[in-house]
């Protein structure tokens, strides 16, 4: 049963049911199960773990989109303009964590610098990513309790008494190839400056070099993140390395592991595999 | 008047229309893998197609005057009882790779049925 669809009990009653001999009824079912798993994309019947974490902002997205959903979700802050015009026109939004067994943190004096790979295989050959956006999480409060999509009002100082906000760039770039022992070669797809002081999530857009990477035409090294933060000159080292663990790019910058499942950074692809109609729903295209 | 009454009430009990069936993903065991919805109502159609002239026979005027004239072909299948107009339902799961996906199925809700 652990490798099927259809569950023993309805397996057996239509076996028992007498219709066909079982060696027919069995191959019937057999296709019929074929049948359901090509339906649904999938190759065999999903037996995920209990550790396994769904995204916030996927239920968010069901929530405010989906043919079905109840569409009582405000649309996340921090959901970009891109992603919301590129869920428009998908029929299937899929969600990935990076492989930390992959990641390389760097923290230099005023600048951390994280590299990412997002495991991007699964995605079936006949669906076109046509857009694609990397969520970092950026915590002003430490140790926080879970993060969510509505942006918390930081009322506390920032860090242990350090003034609330600060002023970070973040570079988001598409990494071509890692030289022995240099800096990788990389393009800059996207870039912001973050100055207020609310914990929030950063979309970044990065469908140029995941719509390349998913149709075959360049191969998927990652990205890299680069974070600096110019205030940092005048800062005594132990204020600078806190200031410098807000964004949250890595496991070993977030404190509180129970939460990091849901604060780890995010990538989203938005694609379609030419059947059907789009995942959102816009209530004037449901009347 | 009143056994006419009867037959016509039974008749159209037995004909061709849609039916409520709700799919609950818990009680097939998806729930494992489909975070939302616990389940959807799907519907199906079910029932006779009465009708002296399937839908499929093309019945225009002219062509009811014609089968009149020329009779009815009675190897001409009887009309099913199918889903006329469906609709898709969005569903959040998680995929055999662990990976959490929302993707819009066609064709998964029955919104009217007919005889085809």
């Amino acid at each position: 049963g652990a490798t099927g669809l259809i569950p023993e009990v309805g397996r057996r009653k239509y076996s028992e049911s007498g219709k066909q001999t079982p060696e027919r009824s069995e191959s019937f079912l057999h296709d019929f199960e074929l049948r359901l798993l090509t339906m649904f994309g999938l190759r065999r019947r999903p037996t995920p773990s209990k550790q396994a974490a769904v995204p916030q902002y996927m239920v968010d997205l069901y929530r405010m989109h989906s043919a079905n959903g109840d569409h009582s979700a405000k649309r996340p802050k921090s959901m970009g303009k891109h992603a919301e015009r590129a869920a428009s026109k998908a029929n299937t939004i899929r969600s990935f964590h990076h492989e930390e067994s992959m990641e390389a943190l760097s923290r230099l004096k005023g600048k951390t610098t994280q590299q990412f790979f997002f495991n991007l295989t699964s995605i079936p050959d006949d669906e076109l990513i046509t857009s694609a956006e990397l969520r970092v999480y950026r915590d002003q409060v430490m140790g926080a309790a879970p993060p969510n999509n509505s942006s918390r009002n930081s009322s506390t100082t920032g860090d242990h008494g350090a003034p609330a906000g600060g002023i970070h760039r973040i570079n988001i770039y598409e990494i071509f190839g890692v030289p022995q022992g240099r800096e990788p070669l990389a393009r800059l797809l996207d870039t912001r400056l973050v100055q207020d002081s609310l914990s929030r999530w950063e979309s970044f857009d990065v469908s140029p070099a995941v719509s390349q990477w998913t149709s075959g035409k360049g191969r998927n090294h990652g990205f890299m993140v680069e974070v600096h933060h110019p205030e940092q000159g005048e800062m005594d080292g132990e204020h600078a390395r806190r200031r410098s663990r807000h964004i949250r790019v890595s496991r070993s910058l977030h404190r509180d592991q129970d939460s990091w499942p849901q604060a780890r950074p995010l990538l989203v692809t938005y694609g379609h595999d030419g059947r059907g109609d789009s995942v959102l729903h816009t209530r004037e295209k449901r009347q | 008047a009143a056994l006419r009454k009867q037959r016509r009430k039974h008749q159209h009990k037995a004909s061709c229309k849609r039916h409520a069936l709700y799919v609950d993903f818990s009680d097939v065991g998806w729930n494992e893998w489909i975070v939302a919805p616990p389940g959807y109502h799907a519907f199906y159609c079910q029932g006779e197609c009465p009708f002296p002239l399937a839908d499929h026979l093309n019945s225009t005027n002219h062509a009811i005057v014609q089968t009149l004239v020329n009779s009815v072909n009675s190897n001409i299948p009887r009309a099913c009882c199918v889903p006329t107009d469906l609709s898709p339902i969005s569903l959040l799961y998680l995929d055999e790779y662990e990976k959490v996906i929302l993707k819009n199925y066609q064709d998964m809700v029955v919104e009217g049925c007919g005889c085809r």
